[in-house]
């Protein structure tokens, strides 16, 4: 995704304290949600999913200015693994408009002026 | 259509939920649909089950026989309106609680509690969708949900987002306006509900811009279904 041309920029010592605090802010984080690991591989391993996660949410942050993106209960997660575990829709776009495109269940339009 | 509109403040939105670690957000999306159309029907909001969904509804999409709803392996909200239909109902949640995880149907036909009348997919236009949702309630929509995991709230409007669709949830309302913190301009917005806990988002819920510039944003117009219940004394 190339930056794009109008880009808020947030305080860069911000940016970089979230680097430097990474540990910091990891063990906060594993306080706050109560998460729990079952040995020091897991939690070594969490904690650089974490801090990749970290500058996943500044980029969101970057291309996504009007919200604010940081650290949420799924901070320790890969996004395969936030995808696998937390969504669920079963299928495409594409295949819901074949399945509907003249079905019995289109809804008929409603008037929506005056 | 008003400018603003939003179904908690008429009571028909029930309590923020969490699916946990299970594929299940097309049942929260089809339960949270099926409560609010239920309120409009009989002026009671009941709370009802997803776990009903995730043990006993397999009906499969019609368009597409290998697509069925499989627990927290995935499914989708309009199939699952579907099995509803053919099953009779929806339990309590009380009846019939959430555990997050497959297991053996338990329905049971007597603690039927919300009946599903009929069921509508809604064209990918904003006022017919602001149309639907103030006519018939809460609606079962499909979003892409990938900006979502470092949500922390606000309207989110990213500049590039795709359209394909992970994820289902359920539109309450929307704003003519968002403060938006960090780019001092006002947004209108979807209301969204997740099923991602209060301690997700803004105590649950998630906003995303709409209108006529911003379209379709991560696909949040592109799969919207509405239902209708049963009306019962």
């Amino acid at each position: 995704l190339e930056d794009p041309l109008i880009e808020q920029v947030v305080g860069g010592d911000a940016e970089n304290e979230l680097e430097l605090n990474a540990e910091a802010h990891f063990a906060s984080f594993v306080r706050r949600f109560g998460k729990s690991y079952r040995d020091a591989d897991e939690h070594a391993h969490r904690l650089s999913v974490f801090r990749d996660n970290l500058r996943r949410a500044r980029r969101h942050q970057r291309l996504d200015p009007s919200a604010v993106h940081g650290i949420t209960k799924f901070s320790d997660l890969t996004p395969d693994e936030f995808r696998e575990r937390f969504l669920g829709l079963r299928k495409s776009r594409r295949s819901f408009l074949k399945g509907i495109s003249g079905s019995a269940h289109d809804a008929p339009a409603l008037p929506t002026d005056g | 259509l008003p400018t603003e509109f939003d179904w908690r403040e008429h009571g028909a939105v029930g309590p923020v939920k969490d699916q946990g670690s299970c594929g299940s957000c097309w049942s929260f999306s089809t339960s949270g649909a099926l409560e609010g159309a239920n309120y409009l029907a009989t002026g009671k909001l009941e709370v009802l089950s997803e776990q009903q969904l995730v043990d006993c509804d397999h009906e499969c999409d019609p368009s597409e026989p290998r697509a069925c709803d499989a627990g927290c392996n995935g499914g989708l909200m309009t199939t699952a309106f579907s099995y509803l239909a053919k099953a009779g109902g929806l339990e309590t949640e009380k009846d019939y609680p959430y555990t997050g995880r497959n297991s053996a149907c338990k329905f049971d036909k007597s603690k039927i509690a919300a009946q599903v009348k009929n069921f509508s997919t809604v064209a990918i236009d904003e006022d017919q969708i602001a149309a639907n949702l103030v006519k018939h309630g809460p609606l079962a929509i499909g979003i892409n949900a990938v900006f979502m995991q470092t949500y922390i709230g606000g309207v989110s409007c990213p500049y590039i987002c795709g359209r394909h669709l992970d994820h289902g949830v359920l539109l309450v309302g929307y704003g003519s306006a968002g403060y938006a913190p960090l780019r001092f301009k006002e947004k209108p917005y979807w209301i969204i509900k997740n099923s991602w806990g209060e301690n997700w988002g803004e105590s649950g819920y998630y906003k995303i811009c709409r209108g006529p510039h911003v379209k379709n944003k991560c696909g949040v117009d592109s799969m919207v279904s509405t239902v209708t219940a049963i009306h019962t004394s």
